[in-house]
């Protein structure tokens, strides 16, 4: 499951 | 990492790139909305706090870092080394009516009440909202010249292709912000209309990109 609250997007 | 956004992130430094180069080369700033490029150095600012906090790659880390200094060395062209050239005049957009909602719905709609967290989705929301001043400067002068419109096809174009890539992560890997998409969907609507003038002007070489 996707950890929302790392963004890993810029 | 895939294809859309890769291109995605390729074409916001080919905006941020053709902006500076533009003002610094031409040593003018004339057409160019401050506030938007001031709302872009906070979005920035306030989204990547987690360079200090949490490593992600060496590309995230290095894109970050490039954007930032571009990002303040722009605004640093436009109010200080070629401030007299800077339009105030029509640059009149009142930023303050976008930054009291921006940052009121950060406090309502994010996904953690901390920090990081809400400063994160505060740049979200700014960044789909941005580009407005600069959009409305274009309205009042009537034109822009083309490398404005040229800055403002990448910039847009950088957006629409993370739409993209929201699409295929969600397709590849169940992967879904909400708060981004809906931001990002939000951001892209507001190009249209200038995508529309720019592929039937700017693309017809008539130099200047007039608004009816």
């Amino acid at each position: 499951e996707y950890n929302i609250y790392n963004h890993d997007e810029l | 990492m895939n294809i859309f956004r890769l291109s995605g992130d390729v074409c916001h430094l080919i905006a941020i790139i053709i902006l500076f180069l533009k003002i610094w080369r031409s040593k003018s700033c004339a057409g160019i909305s401050g506030k938007s490029q001031v709302l872009f150095a906070l979005v920035f600012t306030t989204r990547y706090l987690d360079l200090f906090t949490s490593y992600i790659s060496a590309y995230n880390t290095v894109m970050k870092v490039v954007y930032l200094l571009l990002a303040y060395s722009t605004v640093g062209l436009i109010f200080f080394r070629f401030r007299n050239s800077y339009d105030s005049e029509s640059d009149s957009f009142r930023v303050e009516f976008l930054l009291v909602p921006v940052a009121g719905l950060s406090f309502l709609e994010n996904y953690a009440f901390t920090p990081l967290e809400i400063l994160w989705t505060f740049s979200i929301y700014l960044e789909s909202v941005a580009i407005l001043p600069q959009l409305f400067m274009i309205t009042k002068t009537g034109e822009a010249e083309s490398i404005t419109a040229h800055y403002l096809l990448f910039l847009g174009l950088y957006r629409a292709l993370y739409l993209a890539n929201w699409l295929w992560r969600f397709h590849t890997e169940g992967f879904y912000d909400q708060i981004a998409v809906v931001s990002g969907v939000v951001q892209t609507i507001f190009y249209c209309d200038f995508f529309y003038l720019y592929f039937t002007r700017v693309l017809r070489g008539s130099g200047k990109m007039s608004l009816p």
